[in-house]
């Protein structure tokens, strides 16, 4: 099973 | 103050149309660049990143960088009062309130006058990291949003397979599964039509299908769209348009 990730996890909140 | 004018209002339409299901207000950032917009979802699994270039525009006048805040519902009633073929000019103060929207017919004997009234947006922006992907696919943009709303039916999302021999798009859900495999082809008298495969190593990724299908809007924009994959980061879904583009960044789904 796979989950849905969030952009949070690649880039940077700036 | 902000002049900007462009010779074709349903290239803004269809941007806006592109994007609204997506991002609700957003602020139009205006620079010397032109005018841009970076705006996440809700959930943070997608995030919408467009510009309309200063060449685009003609003239582009402005004196400040100003951001224009958008309720693109909003602004979605508005331009339904210009026709496409309408010249668009957009007027802003440089402390605005309000946008001003003109609509002037090619023969130029009907003008309409639209304000719209803007809103304070706090707005999270993401460091997008430059990123060298393993694999480009650009391919019609039609053919793409058949496949999406082809696979949608059965399942959730979608496994993207980038190789040598083309790229396929697998889905599986309760009914059974399906997939659609294109190989790399160069249609000389239609080149839009071609699917070209840059690959420098092969990747495999899963998306929610909701997502793609709801990129698939920007169709309208461009007849080529690219497909930008390396393993374990979002995917990069660029329309390019002539004088500036919308990308769409989609995080991956990963397993445990």
């Amino acid at each position: 099973v796979k989950s849905q990730t969030t952009l949070g996890r690649f880039f940077n909140l700036s | 103050m902000l002049e900007a004018r462009l010779e074709q209002a349903g290239v803004l339409k269809k941007v806006v149309d592109a994007i609204r299901d997506l991002v609700q207000d957003i602020n139009f950032d205006c620079n010397d660049s032109g005018i841009a917009l970076q705006a996440m979802d809700n959930s943070h699994v997608a995030l919408v990143s467009m510009l309309l270039k200063s060449e685009g525009f003609s003239p582009y006048r402005l004196d400040r960088n100003i951001a224009l805040g958008i309720n693109l519902t909003s602004l979605t009633k508005v331009l339904r009062c210009a026709q496409n073929e309408d010249i668009l000019t957009l007027k802003a103060e440089d402390t605005p309130d309000t946008l001003s929207l003109i609509f002037e017919n090619a023969e130029n004997d009907r003008i309409s006058e639209y304000e719209l009234k803007l809103m304070d947006i706090d707005q999270e922006h993401l460091g997008i990291p430059e990123t060298e992907y393993a694999a480009a696919i650009s391919m019609p943009s039609a053919e793409f949003q058949r496949i999406c709303r082809d696979l949608i039916q059965l399942s959730d999302s979608v496994t993207i397979e980038a190789s040598k021999e083309g790229v396929k798009f697998s889905c599986s859900g309760d009914i059974g599964s399906g997939s659609v495999t294109l190989r790399q082809q160069n249609n000389v008298d239609k080149p839009d039509l071609s699917t070209k495969i840059e690959l420098t190593e092969p990747v495999t990724l899963t998306f929610s299908l909701k997502y793609l299908v709801n990129f698939c809007k920007a169709s309208a924009l461009s007849s080529v769209v690219t497909l930008s994959l390396s393993n374990e980061v979002p995917l990069l879904v660029e329309y390019a348009m002539g004088s500036g583009f919308v990308r769409f960044y989609l995080a991956p789904k990963i397993g445990e």
